[in-house]
């Protein structure tokens, strides 16, 4: 399956909010 | 019984360990990670993908039903 440009980066942005969620639940629990 | 296991429960492992061993640009469909854990019916399974999400384990990708995990590459 090929991506389009537009896909990739909304795919990159949702990864970067994903990792952001992710550290914030990890420093909750510190 | 639904386990917690480093704090997940049995089926958000199941699910996120499918995520996970997805290699496709768009990650895995909902449909298929259905097809694959026939135990598991499709309201479990969304209940799954929405806690690993807010967890940040997993996000969306091309739409709401391709998921991608957030760990390795």
């Amino acid at each position: 399956v090929c991506l389009t440009e537009d896909q990739k980066r909304k795919i990159e942005e949702n990864r970067i909010k994903a990792l952001a969620r992710r550290a914030e639940r990890l420093a909750a629990q510190q | 019984a639904d386990s917690s296991i480093n704090g997940l429960t049995a089926h958000q492992s199941q699910v996120l360990n499918l995520i996970k061993a997805c290699r496709d640009a768009q990650g895995m469909n909902i449909n298929e990670i259905k097809t694959k854990l026939k135990g598991m019916n499709m309201s479990a399974i969304k209940q799954a993908v929405e806690f690993l999400s807010n967890e940040g384990h997993i996000y969306s990708t091309v739409d709401e039903d391709h998921f991608k995990s957030t760990d390795g590459d």
